[in-house]
């Protein structure tokens, strides 16, 4: 049996929002420990990885672990039906065929019970190194976001280069070339503020569509680690009271 | 235009 109450529901919702673009059917592990997952998009450039602490839900239980296949598409809709300011209890059998949701209203007046059915999906996991890398950003997510949105508008492919001083983000495109340059700096403004963490120069180019699919995220945290290593993936990190999403994302590299 | 890598380059599936 696996059952978790989770008061604050609307983090839920977040989360899910959060990835729905980029991941339609994925395998969630339960144990005692966590819910977790890890899922690769379509064209496996991308990578998902959420963790959900099983010590900060307002009741947990698993007796055995679990995967749990579910269509993130359908799992969605169904989390649409929740309030806002309602509880969520998740809840599977062993060897359960459907994960059964609870929404329950802030004064108990209202309470939904939906059963969605379970996929048996195929996973690829992929075997990801801990390591250390050349940088580490620490900026507002919905900072980030905008210069992410902004930039679109000009072109596909973000040029991020980050040093000691300063983060740069550079693009061109048909109708010119530009770049937003923001120093470190410890500003008791959340939206200004800049924590960079530097061993060695960085200067990498990514999708900015990802990007923008990534900061969806931005709802979830104030706050986005970007860690960045020459000819690694890019790992943008939204740390919330639950757990923590990470986006992985391969770079482009010049023909 | 630079061309997109694929995370398998990266890591191996386990």
């Amino acid at each position: 049996m696996f059952e978790a109450l989770l008061g604050n529901g609307l983090i839920l919702k977040k989360i899910i929002e959060s990835i729905k673009e980029l991941v339609t059917e994925v395998n969630f592990e339960v144990t005692s420990e966590a819910i977790s997952l890890q899922a690769m998009d379509a064209s496996h450039v991308a990578l998902v990885v959420l963790v959900l602490r099983a010590s900060e839900f307002e009741e947990y239980r698993c007796d055995r672990p679990q995967t749990l296949g579910v269509s993130i598409t359908n799992l969605a809709k169904l989390l649409k039906i929740a309030g806002n300011d309602d509880s969520i209890i998740l809840r599977a059998e062993d060897e359960a065929h459907v994960l059964t949701l609870v929404f329950t209203g802030k004064n108990n007046e209202k309470m939904c019970e939906f059963n969605l059915n379970l996929l048996t999906l195929d996973s690829e996991h992929l075997g990801i190194p801990e390591q250390e890398y050349s940088a580490e950003v620490t900026m507002s997510s919905s900072e980030f976001s905008r210069i992410c949105r902004e930039l679109t508008q000009v072109t596909d492919t973000l040029n991020l280069s980050v040093d000691k001083e300063s983060v740069k983000f550079a693009v061109s495109g048909d109708i010119g070339t530009g770049s937003i340059t923001m120093k470190a700096n410890n500003s008791d403004k959340s939206e200004e503020k800049l924590i960079l963490n530097v061993s060695d120069t960085v200067s990498m180019a990514f999708a900015l569509r990802y990007l923008n699919l990534f900061n969806k995220a931005s709802s979830l945290s104030d706050e986005v680690v970007l860690s960045l290593s020459p000819e690694v993936p890019v790992v943008l990190k939204f740390a919330f009271d639950l757990g923590e999403l990470k986006y992985f994302l391969a770079p482009k590299i010049a023909e | 235009t630079p061309l997109q890598n694929s995370l398998s380059e990266f890591y191996s599936c386990v």
